[in-house]
């Protein structure tokens, strides 16, 4: 129905905005529904990172791409409660400042809901309360290892630097 | 609610019976290019209803049971299961612990249990239709996935909203 | 005409298949032309990486995927002399054990050809003869800077871990 | 043949005029999200040719030119040049140094010129026609591009060989 959808969607919205400008440490960007039909619309995003213009997100780069994702992958699930997130490495055009970030979002959610992260990047691995290593010893078997805290250096050969 | 455990039998490279416990907080998967990492996102899609094969990377079932190695035969099925603690009554059934499995066979048969009983999937579709982990889910996110969510045009991207709301 | 192009085309095979099991340490790939006619069937590609089966190129993993594009893209250079190469970033999905062979190749490539590398990964920054930093000390405008051998540390702070 | 330099003004973030030079070997390019590595490519790929907006990212003519900032007005025009040693006459044309440079309006015009004398796209595209360097060429790779050769139909890459061959 027409009330339920824009009741969804002001509060994506609100959300988008806010975790936007946190992910960002700056700038703006907001949804907007396109003319017509509220029911069948689609949804425009508008992005502008700190001190630039205010620009098509095509012309955004892969890294601010990323980062504009989060912040609408969150606000959408925001509406709902999900009781657990599974990220396979959308954490890989970050750079370091972003990639910070993005761990304090994590690190927030993870109060409420349990996070699962696929990740090649050393920062990240840093953050898991728990680490497993997928390996191959056997070649085309895949085996699953916790890996210790103190075994977290020994994660470092499998992180990608 | 909470996810508690994923039991992986003959799932795409996992050929030996595999068990991943889920503690609260961040749970990090490390490991080295095609050891099997994505494959386990494919293997909490699967058994949470996924029908569409090209999600899952894969063309046909037989893509999705273990097709053998240097050193190992390949496999006649696939098991995959996923228990929650329900203590909190967040999915809509009576039992405290919530275990599904979903089971399929080269023949291209699948079958759903809930609880070890058998079940159809229209029932775990209808279990977690309100948590938000529904097919299109924005929870899960797949390996490349992240960027085409910004790329999609605004039409798309407002089939992905009127899923997950 | 279909000489020129089947020519072509084996050259660019035997190539690729020899890259293919460089880059993977083991292996073997191949390229096969569709049924129908020569000049206009679609090429598709057969890989298999070390102690794995023969299986559609759909089931790669992500590393797996580049990797197998990367033996693909001097395979098919190679039918060419061409004075540079120019890569965005083609190195983020790699794990630390393929990224060493993908950079064996680029040092290998780098003694006939310019190489420009667009990088995030540590690795890959400290085979460069030279290195640029871009930055936005001005928020929204450009400015690049060329930076010492020594400064390669401080551009650690541009790399993604 | 080796690429001397590249000069650029007013390309997309870059405001001021900035001169890049390439020593033999390997040159690596390095910074934040979102600070002007990947528009590098853009002008490179622009001057030698590109004609499709959508390839660099913009969708008009307009979006390839400064669009301002906080502290900046927006420019009028943009101009790239790339400059290559032509000592063992790679390209065919008897200049030792050879230097294309592209100029575009906001008006949507764009200029060729080849040793800073006026020329046509037409005649740039024929210069760099047998140096792998053209439209297609595998030899330059954009950001999130190198997957999707590997996910095209068999037709599409038949397309993407026959333009590098
Ligand atoms: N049915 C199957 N039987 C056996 N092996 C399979 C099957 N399906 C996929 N695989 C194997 O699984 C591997 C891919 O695993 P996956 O995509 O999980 O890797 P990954 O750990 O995510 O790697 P990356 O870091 O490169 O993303 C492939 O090498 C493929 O051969
Ligand atoms: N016409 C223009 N005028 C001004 N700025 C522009 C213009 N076109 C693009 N930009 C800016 O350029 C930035 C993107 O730059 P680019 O894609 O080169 O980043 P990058 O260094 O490759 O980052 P990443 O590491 O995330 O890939 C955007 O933030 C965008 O605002
Ligand atoms: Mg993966
Ligand atoms: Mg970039």
């Amino acid at each position: 129905s027409r009330e339920k959808f824009l009741e969804a969607f002001y509060e994506i919205k609100a959300e988008f905005e806010s975790l936007f400008t946190n992910l960002f440490g700056g700038g703006q960007a907001t949804l907007l529904l396109e003319e017509g039909d509220i029911l069948e619309a689609g949804i425009e995003i508008k992005a502008q990172p700190p001190g630039k213009k205010l620009q098509s997100i095509a012309l955004l780069s892969g890294g601010e791409k990323t980062l504009t994702a989060i912040a609408l992958v969150f606000a959408v699930i925001s509406v709902k409660k999900v009781p657990f997130y599974l990220f396979d490495e959308v954490d890989a055009a970050l750079d370091e400042a972003n990639l910070l970030r993005f761990l304090a979002l994590i690190k927030d959610k993870a109060e409420a809901s349990q996070i699962i992260l696929i990740t090649h990047r050393r920062r990240s691995m840093e953050e898991a309360h728990l680490l497993y290593g997928v390996t191959m010893e056997e070649k085309g078997v895949s085996k699953i290892l916790a890996l210790r805290l103190e075994d977290k250096n020994a994660a470092a050969t499998y992180e990608s630097n | 609610m909470q996810l508690k455990k994923l039991e992986v039998y003959g799932f795409k490279s996992f050929a030996d019976k595999t068990v991943i416990e889920f503690p609260a907080g961040i749970t990090a998967i490390v490991g080295p290019n095609g050891s099997g990492k994505s494959n386990v996102v494919d293997a909490i899609r699967w058994v949470l209803g996924e029908q569409s094969a090209k999600e899952l990377r894969g063309e046909k079932v037989e893509d999705f049971i273990f097709n053998g190695s240097k050193t190992r035969h390949k496999l006649g099925y696939t098991q995959v299961s996923l228990t929650f603690d329900n203590c909190d009554s967040y999915l809509s059934t009576d039992f405290n612990e919530v275990t599904i499995t979903r089971k399929a066979y080269r023949s291209g048969e699948s079958e759903y249990y809930l609880n070890k009983s058998r079940c159809r999937l229209k029932d775990i579709q209808e279990l977690f239709l309100d948590t938000g982990l529904g097919r299109h889910s924005f929870a899960m996110i797949s390996q490349g996935q992240v960027e085409s969510l910004i790329e999609a045009r605004p039409i798309d991207r407002r089939q992905l909203f009127d899923d997950a709301c």
